[in-house]
């Protein structure tokens, strides 16, 4: 309805292990005012030297889209049970890439 | 208060 809100946002980096090397993916948590009762909405943060990879869980603007999010189930679903499901499937499809400059 | 903090990094693509 247009309406604005200031939101908890968290903002930081998870674990993630590709083909056996570890990159910190950076991620953005926004915390809706009614957690825990709402999902979060998530964000894959790129920094400049990096690119968004389209897939199955993150589309082209970073968003991130997961059954988890999807079925948000309080007090079954919870912050900690999101980020080890976001590290489980950026291990097996990293959602940003770092060009390189070769 | 000093926060440790994790530089991002993410696996290279070239480009062709």
């Amino acid at each position: 309805d247009g309406s604005q809100k200031d939101l908890v946002n968290l903002d930081g980096t998870i674990p993630v292990n590709y083909r056996g090397n570890i990159y910190n993916i950076p991620i953005g948590i926004f915390i809706l005012d009614t957690h825990p009762y709402n999902p979060p909405i998530c964000y894959v943060k790129p920094t400049n030297t990096m690119q968004i990879k389209q897939g199955t869980n993150v589309d082209a603007n970073g968003k991130v889209d997961l059954p988890y999010l999807r079925d948000w189930r309080y007090p079954q679903s919870d912050l900690l049970g999101l980020i080890q499901i976001l590290v489980i499937v950026f291990s097996e499809e990293p959602p940003v890439f770092s060009r390189s400059a070769s | 208060t000093n926060v440790p903090t994790t530089t991002p990094s993410a696996p290279v693509v070239t480009t062709e």
